[in-house]
């Protein structure tokens, strides 16, 4: 399952 | 936090302050796409929702928040302040074929069935061909003033600088979001072409970029 970190970029 | 990361943020904010203070200053907005700046407003908009549901950090909330202010700022300027000068007969790119598709991809491929995830991943798919109305519009007249390709340029190089920090992020975290990369490798080759009008042409020439 993937996490969010890509959503600290903008 | 990588100096890729860093310096395409850097470089979307130019592109975005470019835009906007060519239109502030000339009181014209001649030459540039409403639709591509309304669609940019769009992007912003559902990608930033989670502005309300999780905090990530002063650096991530102070940009996102500026970007917000400055895409409706610009918008406000095409379509209020300086309309009269929006050639809305050269922007005639159809944006629903670009909407449809895009919307129904996002909720076939997305990494969570929830409305946040499904407009991130909207977001994410819909700044990949958010430009093409601009594009579009250059291609239709034949020229485009030297400052627009600057803030194309820019606009372009961000998301390039975004693949390296991607490909940075896959050597030194392991971690890779698929989404966001083919989005953003198909974006970069958006603009392939226009680089290399920009660096034949614009540099070279200074001035007015105009199409064979």
């Amino acid at each position: 399952k993937k996490d969010n970190k890509t959503k600290d970029e903008l | 936090m990588n100096v890729f990361r860093l310096a395409g943020d850097v470089s979307h904010l130019v592109a975005i302050i470019i835009l906007l203070l060519k239109i502030w200053r000339s009181k014209s907005c001649a030459g540039i796409s409403g639709k591509s700046q309304v669609l940019f407003a769009l992007v912003f908009t559902t990608r930033y929702l989670d502005l309300f549901t999780v905090f990530i950090s002063v650096y991530n909330t102070v940009m996102k928040v500026v970007f917000l202010a400055l895409s409706y700022a610009t918008v406000y300027l095409i379509y209020m302040r300086f309309r009269n000068s929006y050639n809305s007969e050269n922007d005639t790119f159809r944006v629903e074929f670009l909407l449809v598709p895009v919307i129904g991809l996002s909720f076939l491929e997305n990494y969570a069935f929830t409305p946040l995830e499904i407009l991130w991943t909207f977001s994410i798919f819909l700044e990949a061909v958010a430009i093409m109305p601009q594009l579009f519009m250059i291609t239709k007249t034949g020229e485009a003033e030297s400052i627009t390709t600057h803030y194309l340029f820019f606009l372009g190089l961000y998301r390039a600088l975004y693949i390296a920090n991607w490909v940075w992020r896959y050597h030194t975290e392991s971690f890779y979001d698929l989404i966001a990369i083919v989005s953003g490798v198909v974006q970069t080759i958006f603009f392939c072409d226009f680089f290399y009008l920009y660096f034949t042409r614009v540099l070279r020439g200074r001035g007015k970029m105009t199409l064979p």
